[in-house]
């Protein structure tokens, strides 16, 4: 009986109306569009969740210190990369109608080896996120490294590319490379695909 | 067409961990 009988999506009362078998309830709701958002401001330290709408006004009230820039080519210039511990830089970009959230994050995955992963995540549907590609660059002292992929939504976050090494990674010494007086210069682009 | 210099932003490293730790 329970194979038959179809069961409504637990964010019903938030507008899905998708019933389904038992053993597909949980795969939908985790990719389900009404599912609330979490904050996307990486670290585990900000608890809210809302509606997508609700995010930016979120992350200008509670989280001042991030800026936005304007444009689809911008450098994301990361001060004081040599900062010891787990650290963060994010920045805002918006261009295209959108906002895309670009994270750098410092980590010490295995201990002893600090790594950067850097990646961007559009304050959008993963179905919009898909309508768009980034590209990440290091250039300077006659060196360049690029990473170039789909932005994450919002709804997925980052925190799994990074555990993923699927984003941009490098070591600090590769960061030594690119950085000047200790400030990191990471040329982002966003394009329409 | 002269290559237009991207603008650039400073970001200071924020260490949202302990944004938390601050709160408590």
């Amino acid at each position: 009986v329970a194979q038959t009988v179809r069961f409504p999506c637990k964010y019903a009362s938030s507008g899905c109306e998708i019933t389904l078998p038992h053993q597909e309830k949980a795969a939908h709701e985790e990719s389900c569009e009404f599912r609330p958002y979490s904050c996307p401001c990486p670290g585990a330290s900000c608890k809210w969740q809302g509606s997508l709408a609700a995010i930016l006004p979120h992350l200008m009230h509670q989280h001042k210190s991030i800026t936005t820039l304007q444009g689809e080519d911008i450098v994301f210039l990361a001060t004081a990369i040599d900062l010891p511990g787990a650290v963060d830089w994010v920045m805002m970009q918006s261009c295209f109608d959108f906002h895309f959230m670009l994270v750098l994050e410092k980590q010490e995955k295995y201990s002893g080896h600090q790594q950067f992963f850097a990646a961007v995540q559009l304050i959008g549907t993963r179905k919009q996120a898909d309508g768009f590609a980034y590209r990440l660059e290091l250039s300077g002292h006659g060196r360049r490294l690029i990473w170039e992929a789909t932005p994450r939504s919002v709804h997925e976050g980052i925190a799994m590319a990074i555990m993923n090494n699927d984003c941009l990674v490098f070591d600090t010494s590769v960061a030594q490379l690119f950085a000047e007086n200790g400030n990191l210069g990471i040329n982002v682009t966003i394009s329409k695909c | 067409r002269t290559h237009r210099m991207p603008k650039e932003i400073r970001v200071e490293p924020h260490k949202f961990a302990a944004e938390l730790i601050h709160r408590l």
